[in-house]
């Protein structure tokens, strides 16, 4: 799905910053 | 009463009781004293204080405390509960618990319109989903231009903004992400179901008898 489909709030969940799967790597 | 025994082991300031925690979240005792270790390594990274200040709550999610991102000061500062500037134990606790697989639907999307209320005005308003887009777009590759970032706003606001007012309400958020389940991907940490296993040496800093419940 190209990012001019997705609706804006598909395009932010994109965000490196909302992926908290992140803090269980420390 | 062996050597291991760590009933009177010393705790950071904002430390609670797992079993208060347990009984409060979505988490079992076993799963908060986890949730401890990761804390404790957390909030140790940069100053050893027992909580976890922007800069920790950074290193973490990109391994790098110098990296800007507008998502990851809006989702420290819903983590700061009491507003202090730092993340203590129990406000880790609390947040993540709406991250559990089993938390309830209805905390999760009250979680994720808070976190799109950049002005905490009780609305996602227009100008904010702009902000984001534009923050998102600086920090990825993705290049898109002024009038293609207007059209995918329109079409936003057109399926969610019912009563087009120009912002997104509670209830219009409720229906929208109903229609679009995917936004609450992100809602969900499937790793906390497994955080007993990612942190197996809570067993020996255990305060709790029957370590199970």
């Amino acid at each position: 799905l190209g990012p001019s489909m997705m609706n804006a709030f598909e395009l932010i969940t994109l965000s490196q910053g909302l992926n908290l799967s992140a803090l269980f790597e420390t | 009463m062996g050597c291991f025994n760590s009933k009177f082991t010393k705790h950071s300031p904002g430390y609670e009781d797992p079993v208060k925690l347990a009984a409060e979240t979505a988490f079992s005792v076993s799963e908060v004293e986890a949730l401890y270790e990761l804390f404790k390594k957390i909030s140790s990274s940069v100053i050893d204080d027992g909580l976890i200040n922007k800069e920790e709550f950074q290193l973490a999610l990109f391994k790098n405390s110098k990296k800007e991102n507008l998502f990851a000061d809006r989702v420290f500062d819903l983590f700061d509960v009491k507003r202090k500037g730092v993340i203590d134990f129990g406000d880790f606790v609390r947040s993540l618990s709406v991250f559990h697989p089993n938390a309830p639907q209805e905390d999760k999307i009250d979680f994720a319109f808070k976190l799109y209320d950049l002005q905490c005005t009780g609305y996602i308003e227009r100008e904010e989903v702009k902000q984001m887009l534009i923050a998102l777009l600086c920090e990825s590759e993705m290049k898109l231009a002024d009038e293609v970032i207007e059209t995918i706003l329109d079409k936003t606001f057109q399926e969610a903004d019912v009563d087009q007012d120009g912002r997104i309400d509670r209830d219009e958020w409720q229906k929208f992400v109903s229609h679009n389940p995917s936004l609450m991907k992100i809602m969900t940490l499937p790793y906390l179901k497994d955080i007993t296993t990612t942190f197996p040496s809570f067993v020996f800093n255990s305060e709790v008898d029957d370590i199970a419940t």
